[in-house]
């Protein structure tokens, strides 16, 4: 297994620290129209180092920052915290846990940290690369999405086949 | 480049048959260059044959048809090009209960060497989980959540699914 | 209610004779991915009037007759009857019961049927613009087109409220 | 025209907030003219508001929430111009099973005046009918129409819906 957990806090509708425990095998995740599931998996491709707002349901990405409920005020930063398994040491990094932490300010400031670290972007997309996460553009298959992997143009489809050589 | 990229597509287009067969228990598929003499530029055309149904161009095939191709060219892709993790957001929408048991077994199989973070409303998928999650919303615009254990009995499993839904 | 029964006889997957006979309320079609559903929706369409072969998930409109199977020959021609109940004369013809027909002839020939006399397309759509079927763009909603409802750009939301104006 | 437009467009506002506040238990709707000094050339924007939720655009909404305030358009559209019969084609496969429930209740209302056709997967949607048809290929590649009764249980409704599935 390589994820152990994710953790929220201050991401899209999840105001409160909330870990999403990983195991091997099949999770799944169940809930009413409009609880959560999605902003979950945003939640991942936001720590992966998704930079396009759009490919997260969001107009800006300060959108993605706990915008507040009738009862709730808003928070002034989002957390996603992607904490990885390393016993293999298949990651370029010489501990047995990884924690990679993405932040983002209301301000407009982004932080990325490696196990509590500030890096750049780029050095946590790199570590993501080692792992075959990055190279595979189809571990994460958003809602709606499965039926755009066929219906593509002959042109946008060999990018598909593209990536994969 | 040219020959990894004749590689990939010839890699893709044997496992996109394998998935396809067993996904639909038979039948076959046919993926092709529109332009094989210009491999750089060439788009991909796809058509599947569902058992017993005449070989058509995928634009033709049935919602749930086509939802569960583009799972077959989904996995397909992960043979070829693994992935630590996979998130899948609803992939099973559009399918009968027949095509979601098939889905599960597929599922089952890769989740060995895979995990699998899979969100949805049907309840075979969840009950071929081995974790199960459970996302709230008690307070509105608040996300929670929650771990159901899960029970020996499928009963028990849709009274939990139940009261979170 | 207005619809009595649709017949269709060598339409898409339906190469024998099949009725279905329309109540008033909520009439239910279920089955299996790919059992024909959506085919009997588009044999509505069709007899409508449709024109675009790409509304009705065909590439030519000579896809829509029964193409044939494994073993199974095809056939020559496809053909759907809408019958509606015209107690009420509301339709512009002087019968308690209209029988609209529509075939279409693998030679590229197309007939138009109003109680088995011959008319012109003109003639049968003027038929369906009185009972406000015709004028409704939104009384037939295909597999999958909901999104796309509020999914258009405000250019092309104006235009559906244009029709309703 | 300009006249036309504007009425119309007044309706479909307060119909569509109606419709919303129905299926999702409450909330708000907002419809804005992009343009409103022209009229004739204006877009249109959707805002929605879920229950305890903030106002926003309508892509920030989840899959769910959208197919629902979709099905609350359409619903408005059916109010400011009626159709005789409306034919919908899995307009709940995104919808829980509550938001199924209240979908279901719609229709009934709407069914004293409409005939509706619709196809779906959802047991609940098929409980709500009055009529079912179930649609097989028990010869590979030929449709067949059966027509279901409706029991008064639900267990023996089951029955019959895994027998055509
Ligand atoms: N920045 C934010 N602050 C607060 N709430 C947010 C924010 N971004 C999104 N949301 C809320 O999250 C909800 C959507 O959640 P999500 O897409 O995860 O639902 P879901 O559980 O996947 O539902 P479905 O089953 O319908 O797909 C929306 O109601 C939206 O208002
Ligand atoms: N002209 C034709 N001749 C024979 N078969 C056809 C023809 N046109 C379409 N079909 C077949 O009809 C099937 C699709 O049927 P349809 O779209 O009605 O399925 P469905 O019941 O709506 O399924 P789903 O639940 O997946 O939406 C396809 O398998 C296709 O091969
Ligand atoms: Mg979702
Ligand atoms: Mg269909």
């Amino acid at each position: 297994a390589l994820i152990k957990r994710v953790e929220l806090l201050g991401f899209k509708s999840f105001p409160e620290r909330t870990v999403v425990d990983f195991s091997a095998g099949i999770s799944a995740v169940v809930g009413p129209n409009g609880c959560g599931k999605s902003n979950v998996v945003d939640a991942v491709r936001w720590v992966l180092g998704e930079q396009n707002p759009r490919a997260l349901r969001a107009e800006r990405m300060e959108d993605v920052i706990f915008g507040g409920t009738e009862s709730r005020s808003r928070v002034s930063v989002a957390e996603v915290t992607l904490v990885m398994d390393n016993h293999d040491r298949s990651l370029p990094v010489d501990v047995s846990e990884v924690e990679v932490r993405r932040r983002l300010y209301r301000s407009g400031e982004s932080e990325y940290l490696v196990n509590r670290q500030v890096v750049r972007l780029r050095d946590m997309r790199e570590i993501f690369l080692d792992t075959g996460v990055g190279k595979n553009a189809y571990s994460v298959m958003e809602q709606g999405r499965i039926d755009l992997l066929l219906a593509a143009k002959p042109e946008e489809r060999r990018q598909v086949f593209e990536e994969a050589a | 480049s040219s020959t990894l990229f004749r590689q990939a597509f010839d890699d893709i287009r044997t496992e996109f048959q394998a998935m396809f067969r067993r996904l639909f228990g038979g039948g076959r598929t046919e993926l092709k260059l529109t332009d094989p003499d210009a491999l750089l530029e060439s788009g991909i055309e796809f058509y599947a044959q569902p058992p017993g149904k005449k070989l058509e161009n995928i634009t033709l095939l049935s919602g749930g048809e086509r939802a569960l191709t583009a799972v077959s060219l989904l996995f397909a892709l992960y043979r070829v090009r693994p992935s630590p993790f996979c998130i899948l957001d609803e992939i099973d929408a559009a399918l009968d209960d027949e095509n979601v048991g098939r889905l599960v077994e597929l599922l089952t199989e890769f989740s060995a060497d895979t995990q699998f973070l899979v969100v949805t409303h049907n309840k075979r998928t969840a009950a071929g989980a081995s974790h199960l999650f459970g996302i709230t919303m008690e307070e509105q615009g608040v996300s929670r959540l929650v771990t159901l254990r899960l029970p020996a009995s499928e009963r028990a499993e849709e009274r939990e699914l139940a009261e979170v839904h």
